[in-house]
């Protein structure tokens, strides 16, 4: 169902399809436990979308590639300053 | 201040894209910037090309990665022009520059801001209203998973990895929260969009803030 809603393909070994199936459930009890920090309606809630194929590490390697330039590029606006006009 | 500000609400921010398993974050994020800054500015809303950024962004590292503060670094000192996404479309992976004739239609910047606002979330609100969606640099290891609701745990700041843009906020309601749109495609998310809980820089996201000026 995962690869039909997400249109995830696969190569053909199912040794490959086996090793993608056990990241997916190791995903799914990582659900479990974010969800289980939930306190409220409001709460961020977790579970299956079109990452769920990825191991964190894969996820992160391939997604999360972005990193801010020197810090000393950004302006820090005076906090007094803003303190006073909030 | 509005207790509710979204400048979806003025049909002034294009739609959610896809980045698929290029690693150029950083440019989606400049080009809403632009696309909805250039809006603001009385003109169409139009979808601007991604790619452009990442082949021809030479401070970056195309779909291997980069910063938001050099695209627009390179957009402002190089004075290119963004051509639209039609004339210059999304392939996934870092290919060569492509030039065009001065005709060409295209959209440039005047200049760039780039601010540190953690601890001034309410300043981060002012510029917002001011001048238009932010690009931001977030921790997103913990959206992986994500569905919908507000994130106001497991998401520290201090390992910024991941760019998107925020495009308002919420605040009438129990927990205040900033709305950011993602470029992960619709199908993550609420519609491609996150929700992220106001005032404690909650995943860094008032750590790295950028905007194009027009």
């Amino acid at each position: 169902s995962f690869q039909e809603i997400f249109g995830s393909k696969y190569p053909a070994p199912r040794r490959l399809l086996e090793e993608r199936y056990k990241v997916f459930l190791e995903s799914v009890e990582r659900h479990k436990y974010l969800n289980g920090f939930r306190q409220s309606a409001g709460d961020a809630f977790y579970g299956i979308n079109p990452f769920s194929d990825l191991s964190a590490e894969e996820f992160s390697h391939i997604h999360l590639k972005s990193y801010p330039a020197m810090k000393d590029d950004y302006i820090v606006p005076n906090k007094t300053t803003s303190r006073e006009n909030a | 201040l509005p207790l509710r500000f979204d400048w979806r609400d003025k049909n002034l921010v294009t739609s959610v894209k896809n980045q698929m398993d290029c690693g150029a974050c950083w440019a989606f994020s400049i080009v809403d910037t632009v696309e909805s800054a250039y809006a603001i500015k009385g003109q169409p809303l139009m979808e601007l090309s991604v790619q452009q950024v990442i082949d021809c962004s030479y401070m970056d590292n195309g779909c291997n990665g980069g910063s938001t503060l050099s695209a627009l670094k390179w957009l402002y000192q190089s004075q290119s022009k963004l051509v639209r996404s039609s004339v210059y479309p999304f392939k996934s992976r870092t290919g060569s520059c492509h030039y065009f004739p001065a005709t060409e239609f295209g959209v440039s910047i005047k200049g760039y801001k780039a601010y540190e606002l953690s601890g001034l979330e309410d300043e981060m609100m002012r510029v917002l209203i001011h001048n238009g969606p932010l690009a931001v640099i977030v921790d997103a290891l913990s959206w992986q998973d994500y569905l919908g609701g507000i994130i106001q745990h497991h998401c520290s700041s201090g390992h910024s990895n991941h760019a998107v843009l925020v495009v308002g906020y919420d605040t009438s309601g129990d927990i205040p929260y900033w709305i950011v749109k993602n470029s992960w495609g619709t199908s993550w998310g609420i519609k491609g969009y996150v929700h992220i809980k106001m005032g404690v820089n909650i995943c860094g996201i008032a750590d790295f803030v950028a905007y194009p000026e027009m």
